[in-house]
């Protein structure tokens, strides 16, 4: 089974 | 004093028809250097990234940074009333809280003045690392829609694997399994009917069909689409927006559990 991962595991808030 | 002229209007409408499935109210910022909007949907999957440069106006000025905040559902509401063939402006005051579109037909025979008020959104900017990708693809947009259309019957994500060879997109689910192969053109007739891959390193990822078809949304501004992925980070999906700009929409991918 997959898991959606968030998109802020990847990108820093700036 | 900001103001934004593009001959066809129809570039706007199709920017916001490529936007508004994914977002509901957005912060364009506008600057010298053109309009730029950054946003990510509600549950954090996706991001989109549009960038319009001046140079791509046909009139361009903007001598304060200014961002402005709107409802999408409200500015379409107002797009719509813009006829096909129509010239549209937008203008700003500085530090107005109301934009115009100004909508002028062939010959100004008919010009029609819409305001709408904007809104104070919380500016939640994101900073995209630069990467290398693994793989790029280009291919048709609409051969891309049609995937993505056709796959999101078999499941809810699909998975996308490159290779030098090709490309391969698959879904499975309770009524069974689909698998689309294309290989890389060997030469064609049309530089936008050719399926071209940049491949440093095979990369398979997988990812949820619902936003894969709304970044489709976006297939009437260009008829190539560009994706670019990499082991275990989001994939970017880029049409080309003429010599105006692009947009980008970044996704995350679904990970083994």
């Amino acid at each position: 089974k997959r898991k959606q991962v968030s998109l802020l595991n990847f990108f820093k808030k700036s | 004093m900001f103001e934004a002229r593009l001959v066809q209007s129809a570039i706007l409408k199709k920017v916001l028809e490529a936007i508004k499935d994914l977002l509901t109210e957005a912060t364009f910022d506008c600057s010298d250097s053109g309009i730029q909007l950054q946003a990510m949907d509600n549950a954090h999957v996706s991001l989109v990234s549009l960038n319009l440069r001046s140079d791509g106006f046909d009139k361009y000025r903007c001598d304060r940074n200014l961002s402005m905040g709107m409802n999408l559902g409200n500015m379409t509401k107002i797009m719509k009333c813009a006829g096909a063939e129509d010239t549209v402006t937008m203008k700003a005051q500085d530090n107005a809280d109301v934009v115009a579109f100004m909508f002028e037909s062939k010959n100004q025979e008919k010009v029609s003045d819409y305001e709408m008020k904007l809104m104070n959104l919380d500016q939640e900017h994101l900073g995209i690392p630069e990467t290398d990708y693994s793989c790029i693809v280009k291919m048709p947009s609409q051969e891309f829609a049609r995937i993505c259309r056709d796959l999101s019957q078999f499941g809810e994500s699909m998975a996308i694997s490159c290779t030098k060879e090709g490309v391969k997109f698959s879904s499975a689910g309770d009524i069974g399994s689909a698998n689309i192969k294309l290989a890389q053109t060997a030469n064609v007739d049309a530089e936008e009917e050719a399926v071209v891959i940049e491949m440093q390193e095979p990369v398979s990822l997988t990812f949820a069909c619902r936003y894969l078809n709304s970044f489709t949304k976006a297939t009437p501004l260009s008829a190539q689409v560009q994706l670019s992925m990499s082991a275990d980070v989001p994939l970017v999906v880029e049409y080309k927006i003429g010599e105006l700009g692009h947009i980008r929409y970044y996704l995350a991918p679904k990970i083994e559990d």
